[in-house]
């Protein structure tokens, strides 16, 4: 354990919080992409079923419980609570388009072919594309509110502050991924856009709202 | 394959 590592997981904690408040509060679940909150959901359910063979440390598997705890509260809010408010005409992206590729990459380059390590390896893939359906419905309505742009701004922070871990892990444990590194380093970069807009717009106190 | 993958990160 790093502090990139720590600092990451702590961010990924706050986005996924940030969002069930942001639903709860406002009892509305507008602007914010249900599909991509499946895929979380099926990417943390894939990756953490490992909960069930190894134990790491008390740490970890709290952490992977509130993780899937949180998506499929998520999930719920959007789909079943506050499903009135869903706004399912801007959430058009195709998620087949995600899944299917992603499922074919992870049966043909894994660590082991195996069942549980080809769920993880999906996950790892799934992960990385995961947000493109909330960044695409953004780009679809032309803005979002500055709350959903913190969430999306600390979920693109975790995986930055886990590059860091990665380079730091390869230095002095000697220890490296290639499948975790490639698919961060390409989830980072869909999130490089998105920063950009949330430095020079929401940071200055603007909302983020795209040129028509 | 011996080695069996354990994933410790997040």
């Amino acid at each position: 354990m790093n502090i990139f590592r720590l600092t990451g997981d702590l961010s990924h904690l706050a986005a996924i919080i940030i969002l069930l408040l942001k639903i709860w509060k406002s009892r509305s679940c507008a602007g914010i992409s249900g599909k991509s909150q499946i895929l979380f959901a099926l990417v943390f359910t894939t990756r953490y079923l490992d909960l069930f063979t190894s134990f790491i440390s008390l740490y970890n598997t709290c952490m992977k419980l509130i993780y899937i705890g949180c998506a499929y509260a998520t999930v719920y809010l959007i789909y079943a609570k506050f499903r009135a408010t869903y706004d399912g005409n801007h959430d058009s992206f195709r998620v087949e388009f995600l899944v299917v590729p992603v499922g074919g990459l992870s049966v043909l380059i894994n660590h082991d072919f195996s069942p549980l390590e080809i769920l993880w390896t999906f996950s790892i893939y799934l992960e990385s594309v995961a947000i493109l359906p909330q960044l695409f419905m953004i780009s679809k309505t032309g803005e979002a509110e500055t709350i959903t742009t913190h969430y999306l701004f600390c979920l693109g922070l975790y995986r930055a502050l886990y590059l860091f871990n990665w380079i730091w892990r390869f230095y002095f444990e000697g220890f490296f991924d290639m499948i975790a590194i490639v698919a961060g380093v390409v989830q980072t970069v869909l999130y490089c856009d998105f920063f950009y807009l949330y430095v020079t717009k929401v940071l200055k106190g603007k909302k983020l709202s795209l040129p028509a | 394959h011996a080695l069996k993958m354990t994933h410790d990160e997040l």
